[in-house]
């Protein structure tokens, strides 16, 4: 464990923790994209199957369980808490999460690291499926950065949210250059090219983000 | 049995 890793294993729960105080709080999901949320957990359950089988310490079963449990529960309360759901603009949220998934599933069939370890016990499925929820992280902030470019006035909290997601991966970025200099062979290039087009998906948000914060201005994505 | 590397992160 690194400081970098640790800031970024923080910031992503900060982020989570941003957002279900947001639809626990004042029961509003307004300018949140219910696509994004179910497609982080399908990216926290591909990427966890293997909670119960590989134990690594007690942070990282804690860590995987909140991820699992806050995506879950932020899904259930946009799609069935009787007043949250009211609050969800599902005319803006229109983008098709299949037309993300399919790729990243054919890519994480073609592209894996199971070739690279061979000797590994991992079953070929749960390689893939790994592969796969790595694939998805990247894309899966998609419909909610389209949703983000409709909303006209986008409130601190989602804006919060979004800046903390994107920021959680640029610290593991910093984390995989510091392991990469200071472990022999920790080489993952699946992992960083993944990691490194999520943040950059993010580039042009940032950008608003900082402009809006410097210019003391509410938070505005260009159409 | 050894364990991928990666998976060591979350």
């Amino acid at each position: 464990m690194n400081i970098f890793r640790l800031a970024g294993d923080m910031t992503h729960l900060l982020s989570v923790l941003v957002l279900l105080l947001k639809i626990h709080t004042i029961k509003s999901c307004a300018g949140i994209s219910l696509k994004t949320q179910e497609l982080y957990a399908v990216v926290f359950a591909t990427r966890y199957l293997d909670i119960f089988t590989s134990y690594i310490s007690p942070y990282n079963t804690m860590m995987k369980l909140i991820f699992l449990g806050s995506s879950f529960s932020i899904v259930w309360y946009m799609r069935y808490h009787k007043i949250v759901r009211r609050s969800y603009d599902k005319d803006q949220d229109t983008f098709r999460p299949y037309i993300l998934m399919l790729p990243c599933l054919i890519l994480a069939l073609l592209i894996n690291e199971k070739f690279t370890f061979k000797e590994i016990s991992t079953s070929f499925f749960l390689f893939v499926m790994w592969t796969f929820s790595l694939y998805l992280e990247a894309v899966a902030i998609l419909p909610q950065l389209v949703m983000l470019q409709r909303t006209r006035n986008i409130d601190n909290l989602t804006g919060q949210y979004v800046f903390l997601l994107g920021a959680y991966r640029a610290l593991y970025i910093l984390n995989w250059i510091y392991r990469y200099f200071t472990e022999e062979h920790f080489v993952h290039w699946i992992t960083w090219i993944s990691g490194l087009v999520q943040t950059l998906l993010y580039a042009d948000f940032f950008y608003y983000y900082f402009q809006s914060w410097k210019n003391n201005v509410k938070l505005q994505l260009p159409a | 049995p050894l364990r991928q590397p990666m998976h060591d992160e979350l």
